[in-house]
């Protein structure tokens, strides 16, 4: 599975 | 996680501690937009809709959770508590900030990294939260002499994403594929936005004199 471009900051 | 995003997370922190402190200890709000806290509020009720999604990291989802609440305190305070509504400056934080809404959330419609609800939204957020702070400096510039707080405030504010940008260039070194294009354009002109505020933040420290914003 492509790692949805999940936003990781704050 | 790196050194340059957790400086800029915990300037951000301050900034906003400082507001607190402002508020709490001077029971006033004088000099503060409660137009820029109400963007600020929108801003991260947009950004953090994956707060209960998608779990991150115990940091995250805390830090999350305060600028949440902290955001809607003070606008709320700002709103409703007798004392410190009555300090607003209300007749000076007329920026028409609804212009700012409608360009973000046009300029999401056209430009995110894809075309779903929670990424527009989170585009809308980045956009947002780089031209929230113009009422703020508007109203500073109108209201003459500038608090110490209120000036500490902007201060950090202003250097909380100038950290990001250096949190940004390290994540490229370490993985070119890494692009966030739209954070970090955003968060360029953010930050140049502040570009006067902080050469006359600078002056008024070498000189040791109060911050004077030029009208």
């Amino acid at each position: 599975r492509v790692e949805q471009a999940m936003h990781d900051e704050l | 996680m790196n050194i340059f995003r957790f400086l800029g997370d915990m300037t951000h922190l301050i900034s906003i501690l400082i507001l607190l402190l402002k508020i709490y200890a001077t029971k006033s709000c004088s000099g503060i937009s409660l137009k820029t806290q109400e963007l600020y509020a929108l801003v991260f009720l947009t950004r953090y809709l994956d707060l209960f999604t998608d779990f991150i990291s115990v940091y995250n989802t805390v830090m999350k959770l305060v600028f949440i609440a902290s955001s809607l305190a003070i606008v709320w305070c700002m709103r409703n508590h007798p004392l410190v509504r009555r300090s607003y400056d209300k007749q000076l934080d007329t920026f028409r900030h609804y212009f700012l809404l409608l360009a973000s959330f046009l300029l999401a419609l056209l430009l995110h990294e894809k075309f779903a609800f929670q990424e527009v939204l989170w585009a809308f957020s980045i956009y947002l939260e780089a031209v929230a702070i113009l009422p703020q400096l508007v109203l500073l510039q109108r209201s003459g002499n500038v608090d110490n707080l209120t000036g500490q405030y902007v201060f950090f504010l202003g250097a909380y994403r100038a950290l990001y940008i250096f949190n940004w260039i390290y994540r490229y070194f370490i993985d070119p594929h890494f692009t966030r294009w739209i954070a970090c354009v955003s968060g360029l002109v953010q930050t140049a936005l502040y570009a006067d505020f902080f050469y006359y933040y600078f002056i008024s420290w070498k000189n040791n004199a109060k911050l004077q914003l030029p009208a």
